[in-house]
């Protein structure tokens, strides 16, 4: 395992901490997206379903359980916590997440690695987390009032897969991989949907402002 | 099962 991927990792471990921290501390799930949340849900369930069937190492194995329980636990904390659920900002959540869901998988059964029902679902995956984020892009775009924590959160989740491009590069460079265009664009698309956030968070961690986006 | 290429990340 290369420095790339392991940073990655650990910025991706690093963002759903924080949003744990948020959760577990301040009791509120205010400007996280629900919506978002339960697509990391689907995304891990169709992505790990190999937990069970192949070995690769102690570390996969882990990590594969860890985004597993924290992202259900997430969700079940915004929909069922009595306290958490009432800091769900319901009203604002209106992007219709469901309608990702569709076109990512016909995309997975149309253009995959080899058609079958494991590698169809990894690959759905795939397309399904380059867009995941955008109910709560969306979300923080309608927030006026984006706490630290939160900010944070998406900036190390934006950072995990901006770290994996690195990790592709040099596999490809310093490994001889094949060539994986699937995992490579849908990274793309994922990092760059992010390039706006990006360009404010550094902004207003620069000038010590609050992070606030433009409507 | 056979081991993908690329199943080994996360």
């Amino acid at each position: 395992m290369n420095v790339f991927r392991l940073a990655g990792d650990m910025t991706h471990l690093l963002s759903i901490m924080v949003l744990l921290l948020k959760i577990h501390s301040m009791k509120s799930c205010a400007g996280i997206s629900l919506k978002t949340q339960e697509l990391y849900v689907l995304v891990f369930a169709t992505r790990y379903l190999d937990i069970f069937t192949t070995y690769f190492s102690f570390y996969n194995t882990v990590m594969k359980i860890v985004f597993l329980v924290t992202s259900f636990s997430i969700v079940w904390y915004m929909r069922h916590h009595k306290v958490v659920r009432q800091t769900y900002d319901r009203d604002q959540d209106t992007f219709r997440h469901h309608l990702l869901v569709i076109p990512c998988f016909l995309l997975a059964l149309l253009i995959n690695h080899r058609f079958t029902v494991r590698e169809v679902l990894w690959t759905f995956s795939l397309y399904l987390e380059a867009v995941a984020i955008l109910p709560q892009l969306v979300l923080l775009q309608r927030s006026r009032n984006i706490d630290n924590l939160t900010g944070n959160y998406v900036f190390f989740l934006g950072a995990y897969r901006g770290l994996y491009l690195f990790n592709w590069i040099y596999r490809y460079m310093a490994e001889k991989s094949q060539l994986r265009w699937i995992p490579w664009i849908s990274g793309l698309v994922q990092t760059a949907l992010y390039a706006d956030f990006f360009y404010y968070y550094i902004k207003s961690w620069k000038k010590r402002e609050k992070l606030q986006l433009p409507a | 099962g056979e081991v993908m290429v690329g199943h080994d990340e996360l």
